[in-house]
């Protein structure tokens, strides 16, 4: 999975990451200090549909059938998030209890073609 | 000429608003994920020498000897599971002839969703006896106060316990069955009432101010019923 930089135009995971001091946030969220956000950006040619590592997805194989039956030039290939971890949380919650919880897929760890 | 998303064909953005519309993007994740409408309005912070006994005992239980807490984990990987720890509003219950210890713990279900109570313990703090020719255990009692009942009149005992008062320490009491009752009769106040009674003197009663490290709270391992399980359950 390619990090995206200044000269890098294909899929690639752009780092993102917000500070909740920042945003006021940092009154009712414990922990962490901030959010690894990350997302996915650039071009998919169609030599790059389907990679990497999305080969087991739903998509990806609606758009194999999809290549093999030669009707795939009027799709056009997505970059997006292919791997994705939880982030767990310390917070306040309305009622000024603590609340501690693991929230799946928050953060992209790679990306890819569809 | 502009360069557009290849993904949505929407124009590009430029950088100022991109890193607006993520933060905002970002926000509202956040919020969904925590089944939150908007950012809770913190008024009146826990003091911070109760936060930070409070996740100290929240991480010790997750490894102490009979492993519960982990077991339950893994029960439920699929299924996502969090952890309360709540605070009391304390006040001093009159409990008939002794003094007793009274908690109120809040706790406000959304409409629509009900929550399964997966384990749940009630950490109270009992001062070390100040007889030293007394016997070293003492009977601690929780009780279970009506909702806006008059404290001691109507109360159900929930649990009974020896405790060790050589010294000062925290002890727990599992109360998950009052905890899962409480939360499907959808009140919005758990009122418990403790008695440590030494002599007349209740050991689990606060000694300082409200904001020693001392302060009870409970903790709460929950997760949210979907309608599958809901189904399942009035099936049997």
């Amino acid at each position: 999975s390619l990090r995206c930089g200044d000269d890098v135009t294909v899929c690639c995971k752009r780092e993102f990451y917000i500070k909740f001091k920042d945003i006021q946030w940092h009154d009712w969220i414990i922990a962490p200090e901030g959010y690894h956000m990350n997302y996915c950006m650039g071009q998919c040619p169609q030599h790059l549909s389907g990679s990497p590592g999305i080969a087991s997805s739903f998509h990806a194989t609606i758009f194999s059938q999809l290549k093999v039956n030669g009707i795939n030039t009027a799709v056009s290939s997505c970059c997006v998030p292919t791997e994705r971890r939880p982030l767990s949380m310390v917070y306040f919650n309305s009622q000024h209890n603590i609340v501690k919880t693991d929230v799946p897929d928050m953060i992209v760890e790679s990306c890819g073609c569809t | 000429g502009s360069p557009r998303c290849a993904s949505c064909g929407f124009p590009a953005l430029t950088k100022d608003a991109e890193e607006k519309l993520m933060i905002e993007v970002a926000k509202q994740q956040l919020l969904d994920k925590l089944h939150l409408k908007e950012r809770p309005n913190i008024t009146q912070a826990v003091p911070r020498a109760a936060l930070l006994t409070a996740l100290r005992k929240l991480h010790s239980g997750r490894v102490r000897p009979n492993r519960t807490l982990e077991q339950e984990n893994n029960l439920s990987k699929k299924d996502q599971s969090y952890e309360i720890v709540s605070f009391a509003d304390i006040h001093e219950g009159d409990g008939g002839a002794q003094a007793s210890l009274g908690l109120a713990f809040r706790f406000l279900q959304e409409s629509g969703q009900s929550i399964q109570v997966l384990q749940s313990s009630l950490w109270i703090y009992a001062r070390s006896s100040e007889n030293p020719h007394r016997a070293p255990h003492l009977t601690a009692q929780v009780f279970l106060s009506a909702d806006g009942g008059a404290s001691g009149l109507n109360r159900t005992l929930v649990m009974e316990k020896m405790l060790e008062v050589h010294k000062g320490n925290w002890h727990t009491f599992p109360i998950t069955r009052t905890l899962q009752a409480f939360l499907d009769s959808n009140q919005h106040q758990l009122r418990l009432e403790v008695t440590c009674d030494e002599d007349g003197k209740n050991l689990c009663s606060l000694d300082g101010p409200a904001d020693s490290p001392y302060q009870p709270f409970l903790v709460a391992q929950v997760r949210l019923r979907d309608n599958h399980s809901k189904h399942l359950v009035r099936k049997r």
